[in-house]
């Protein structure tokens, strides 16, 4: 798991995974 | 070599520097308050887990009050290893999981890391599903995950957000 | 002229069966991003994480059913801005707005939700086309299903532009694409969406929503081209706070654009599909205004026009 910093009372969680034969960084927003 | 017959081109006046430039000589008041969108990103910056220089025993207590403040289970951890905490997390989404037999269990491993004195790393790291029945989900069966290419991160990345949220309001 | 003709039609056909051939996974990069927003996002929220990562529009995750819920476009935020300006007296209300809460917004204007659709990213790329052409939307999320859990996954979203760029950076044939463009019968009409620099901003806002256009252009007193409000500029407008002053005109709002903003593209009907496929292979061009020799507005062509082109005529 990827994160970064708590801004704005929102929180942003990533993690890379391959999809097939390429590699998807999927990033999250979510609310705090 | 480019087409010499081409007319394509660019408007001048549509530049944003001479649109305003056009703006202010036609005095518009308005034009004088409004700013330019700040198109400077903020890089953001990304960190594997989350950080922490608390004593590395609150750490963990902090976490198992987190994950038992949300309902998650946890195998015993051994005396060898303090720092690794194996998570089972109920993921239903609705009764549609039920009906179809969706493996709803999922399983997480945290574990903290030391990355020099006072400063802590809390990783969290997707370790598969499981069904309520205790069946194994197929990852650990079927195809390692090696072999698997269709994973989607969303429920992992929303439990995580969860437990995240939870350690910060706590703290 | 024959020769010409005959090579147009050649082109376009070897065009189709590429788009045919390829698969739209084949048009994403080796490593790319994906940012989706949870959407229990406020909306002001989400639109500072757009303008943050320079994006119009991202997938939303529903985490109580979770599932893909759609996608948030500069649409959303036209329709906001129109709400607001039907309910003056509802301000907090859409402070406190959340993503899920954007269907309300739609019903309560009687607009039409966007059909979004979707398609699997092992279809042919032809296909994805067909279905962006026929939903009227300028981007179709590629979705899969996660193989242990069945639940849906959001691989990506392609867009026109990254779709014409993929051939223009993959198909040598549109060089042979000389035919003029007064000969295609592609050029949209536009005189009949423009406006002028003083028109006031929330009524370039309206011909953007009842049309269904995603830009309008701006003339002057001779109906000389001289610049275009985009449906994407509302998020500047959104972002400063100012779309609640009635009395802006579109000139004035069009001071929020960046320093970034590269321009307003044109051309003649002189010019070819040859050279406006090299354009999109070197500039983030989303469309082409066609004027005469001395400026006066004609036409615009879009990427929708385009892509029609090349998956049904010839």
């Amino acid at each position: 798991l990827i994160t970064s910093s708590i801004k704005h009372n929102t929180l942003c969680v990533a993690s890379t995974v391959r999809y097939k034969s390429k590699y998807a960084t999927q990033i999250l927003y979510g609310p705090l | 070599g480019p087409d010499e017959t081409s007319t394509i081109a660019i408007l001048p006046s549509s530049l944003p520097q001479i649109h305003r430039a056009n703006m202010m000589q036609q005095g518009s008041r308005a034009a004088m308050k409004i700013t330019p969108l700040n198109n400077k990103k903020s890089k953001t910056k990304w960190h594997f887990g989350i950080r922490s220089r608390s004593y590395p025993l609150d750490v963990m207590g902090e976490i198992y009050i987190a994950l038992k403040n949300l309902g998650a289970e946890w195998a015993k951890p051994s005396e060898e290893d303090l720092w690794t905490i194996k998570v089972r997390w109920r993921y239903d989404t609705g009764s549609l999981d039920q009906q179809r037999k969706i493996p709803d269990l999922m399983r997480m491993v945290i574990q903290l890391f030391q990355i020099e004195p006072n400063n802590y790393l809390v990783d969290f790291k997707f370790d598969g599903w499981e069904t309520s029945n205790g069946e194994e989900g197929s990852s650990n069966s079927s195809s390692t995950e090696e072999e698997m290419s269709t994973f989607s991160a969303y429920p992992f990345l929303h439990l995580t957000t969860r437990l995240i949220m939870e350690l910060a309001v706590n703290s | 002229e024959q020769n010409i003709q005959l090579e147009q039609k050649l082109a376009i056909q070897s065009i189709r069966n590429f788009l045919k051939s390829k698969t739209s996974y084949d048009v994403l990069p080796v490593s790319y991003r994906l940012i989706v927003l949870d959407t229990s996002l406020l909306v002001k929220k989400s639109l500072n994480i757009l303008l943050q990562n320079n994006i119009v529009s991202a997938p939303l995750w529903d985490a109580k059913t979770s599932k893909f819920a759609g996608l948030l476009t500069s649409t959303d935020f036209i329709n906001v801005i129109q709400y607001y300006f039907c309910n003056p007296d509802k301000f907090d209300l859409i402070d406190k707005l959340q993503l899920n809460g954007l269907k309300d917004i739609e019903k309560c204007l009687g607009v039409p939700s966007l059909d979004q659709g979707s398609i699997h990213p092992f279809k042919p790329l032809y296909d994805a086309c067909v279905k962006m052409i026929e939903s009227r939307s300028r981007r179709i999320p590629l979705i899969d299903q996660d193989e242990e859990t069945q639940r849906e996954i959001i691989v990506s979203v392609l867009t026109q532009y990254r779709i014409l760029k993929f051939v223009s950076l993959n198909c040598r044939e549109t060089r042979f694409l000389k035919r003029k463009i007064r000969e295609l019968n592609i050029v949209t009409d536009a005189s009949i969406d423009s406006c002028y620099m003083t028109t006031p901003v929330i009524d370039v806002i309206q011909m953007l929503s009842t049309r269904g256009v995603s830009s309008v252009p701006i003339i002057d007193e001779h109906g000389r081209l001289v610049n275009v409000y985009e449906a994407v500029d509302v998020l500047g407008l959104i972002k400063g706070g100012i779309y609640n002053d009635l009395s802006l005109s579109v000139g004035e709002a069009l001071m929020r654009r960046g320093d970034d903003f590269e321009g307003v593209y044109t051309c003649t009907v002189e010019d070819k599909l040859s050279t406006i496929m090299d354009t999109i292979r070197k500039a983030r061009v989303h469309r082409f205004f066609v004027v005469d020799g001395s400026g006066l507005l004609q036409g615009v062509i879009t990427l929708s026009d385009i892509l029609k082109y090349i998956l049904f005529e010839e």
